[in-house]
């Protein structure tokens, strides 16, 4: 059940630390407020949910209308021995068909690239392809429950689950 | 079964970026070579791994024989989203019993450190103690299989188990 410890640890190490503020950390942010021929910026972190868990190193890797804006203010923790472990948070600029920009704080769910790589060694891993997305949807599922009961965390995040090649244009 | 995915994310999301090359970033760093009242600096990367699986926030927390000295050099990528992720080594002094001074790479097994939060939300999490101690000696057989079937990470770490508060002495 390789989900559920994956949502625990994605929880505890991650996302317990970086969410609370970070819609004061967005307002902070340089691409913050009315901007000429831009949309609003949101004060949440967008989460993109490939089912096939495979995450690319940058969301411009597959997209021509998003480039790399910047990040928000680092986080700096120290941390099970780490001693000052940063926590960035990228910030990309998407342009739509009627030439908008938009900004948000964006990244894939790093967890989930765990299993996608086990199924590509699943002879070692144990984790075949029908399991894969069977532990994906209970990933999502078990990090939604434990996200609405943090009041720290609730409403700062919007989690953006899609099938296929798709990343971002459905949205 | 906790253990198993930790395992794997722990080697796919960061043993497998960091040991590779790790020799060779100690010895380019400044505490590599003969220092007069130093003991040999090792090659490898200290894992420490307390059967309770909490892992302090840094290794002097515990123990005054032992300090923070530096880092090695940052390993930056883009991962999963995050343009320019950091991955940072941590350096620590030890003065032993008759002085001698000792610089070494450690930190705490990071990815445990999630069993012990799960622990703590019993309730929540469905992680009881008893589980935990199991999972955790999981944990390190799972996680030594793998790395013993990679040579890029064979023999570049050394786990350093122990049960109760003492952390490093013993060593
Ligand atoms: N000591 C140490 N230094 C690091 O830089 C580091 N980076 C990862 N890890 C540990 O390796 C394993 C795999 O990492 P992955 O990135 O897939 O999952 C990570 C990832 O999905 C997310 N996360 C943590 N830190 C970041 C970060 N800086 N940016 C994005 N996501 C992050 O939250 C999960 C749990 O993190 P940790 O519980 O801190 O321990 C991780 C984990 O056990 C590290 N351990």
């Amino acid at each position: 059940n390789v989900a559920h410890g994956l949502a625990w640890s994605y929880y505890f190490g991650y996302l317990k630390v970086l969410l609370p503020g970070i819609d004061n950390r967005i307002e902070r942010s340089e691409w913050w407020g009315s901007r000429q021929d831009s949309r609003m910026m949101s004060r949440k972190l967008y989460l993109l949910f490939p089912v096939s868990c495979m995450c690319k190193d940058t969301l411009c890797d597959d997209d021509d209308s998003i480039t790399h804006a910047g990040h928000l203010e680092t986080i700096v923790r120290n941390r099970a021995g780490t001693v000052g472990r940063s926590y960035q948070s990228t910030v990309y600029k998407i342009t739509d068909h009627d030439m908008k920009e938009w900004f948000f704080v964006g990244e894939y769910v790093t967890a989930i690239h765990t299993m996608y790589e086990m199924e590509m060694n699943s002879h070692f891993s144990g984790l075949q392809t029908d399991d894969k997305y069977l532990q994906a949807t209970r990933f999502l599922i078990t990090i939604r429950n434990i996200l609405e009961k943090d009041p720290h965390c609730r409403g700062r995040y919007k989690f953006l689950p899609y099938t296929g090649e798709t990343s971002f244009n459905k949205y």
